[in-house]
């Protein structure tokens, strides 16, 4: 455990705890996607089946289930409890076109064939590109809320954090996963036109508009 | 061992 990874980890759970916040406190959920939110709940899903057969440490099995306790929580508030409030229309990003390209992927380039690494490269995958209905949910109405903003830059940044880690790991511990490392990079990029908008206009107290 | 893979982060 380095100082970026555990950046990284806690950006994750701030990420998280706003998304759960921002629903709660307004009673909706307006401007999420339920279709990213769908998708990150596969991925928690495929990628820590390993709670059952592997012990790490005991930090890693509490996230693990706070990550996948969090992400059915926010789909029971969405579809279930404040289903009322959610964006139907404007969420219309079609998921198997992830979901599908993101399978044959891991079944063709995995580090081994077992279903479980499967499944696990299937979530990596799959994490890179979740956040993608958000992100097309946002330009369609054109703005966000600004928690809503500093939920999609916290998640956004834990990956960037990851980045460090996977760089400080591999001169410090020689230890490097090229699939996480690729798969993370692109998460990352495809969150830069977003955190260019944030750093320019949340942080400057205005709302994130996109230009029309 | 790369068949029993571990995957130490989150």
């Amino acid at each position: 455990m380095n100082i970026f990874r555990l950046a990284g980890d806690l950006s994750h759970l701030l990420a998280i705890i706003l998304l759960l916040i921002k629903i709660w406190k307004t009673r909706s959920c307006a401007g999420i996607s339920g279709k990213s939110q769908i998708l990150f709940a596969v991925v928690y899903v495929s990628r820590y089946l390993d709670l059952v057969t592997t012990f790490i440490s005991l930090y890693n099995t509490l996230m693990k289930l706070v990550f996948i306790t969090s992400s059915f929580a926010t789909l029971y508030l969405m579809y279930v409890k404040f289903k009322a409030t959610y964006d139907h229309n404007h969420d219309s990003f079609r998921i198997e076109f992830l979901l599908l390209p993101c399978f044959v992927l891991a079944l063709l380039i995995n580090a081994s064939f077992t279903p479980l690494e499967v499944l696990w490269t299937f979530s990596i995958y799959l994490e890179a590109v979740a956040i993608l209905p958000q992100l097309f949910l946002v330009s369609k109405t054109g703005e966000a809320e600004s928690i809503t903003s500093h939920y999609l830059f916290a998640l956004g940044s834990y990956r960037a954090l990851y980045l460090l880690n996977w760089i400080y790991r591999y001169y410090a511990e020689g230890h490097y996963d090229l699939i996480a490392i690729f798969a993370g990079a692109i998460q990352t990029i495809l969150y830069c036109d977003f955190f260019y908008l944030y750093i320019t206009k949340v942080l400057k107290g205005k709302k994130l508009q996109l230009p029309a | 061992n790369r068949d029993q893979q571990q995957h130490d982060e989150l």
